[in-house]
């Protein structure tokens, strides 16, 4: 995968949690994708505060980036 | 460094997620 489609995938994956398109995902944001992923509401909270470095309570594009960066250079490793 | 473990155990919840994500985007079950 290319830099430019990480980036674009980022975006597109931070947009599908950001429906409203506030610039940043909360907690709620994350729950509802209960709906829509075969996820438990407490693996969404855990995956919430592995993103939310800062632990501020909101994901930024930034934070979900780098989480996403991690996940990429674990499936290169495995 | 209890904080490297945590973030271990959380590096499976994490892939899961991002693995849901791309199965939703690409519409695979």
């Amino acid at each position: 995968m290319g830099q430019n489609s990480i980036l674009e995938k980022t975006h597109e994956f931070f947009q599908m949690c950001d429906i409203e398109n506030k610039g940043f995902i909360s907690r709620r944001d994350m729950q509802r994708l209960n709906d829509g992923l075969p996820l438990s509401a407490e693996e969404l909270e855990n995956v919430f505060d592995t993103l939310d470095s800062d632990g501020n309570g909101f994901l930024t594009l930034d934070e979900f980036s780098s989480g996403f960066s991690e996940f990429l250079c674990g499936q290169k490793i495995s | 460094d209890p904080n490297m473990k945590a973030g271990a155990a959380n590096e499976g919840v994490l892939a899961n997620f991002f693995n849901s994500l791309l199965s939703k985007k690409t519409g695979a079950p």
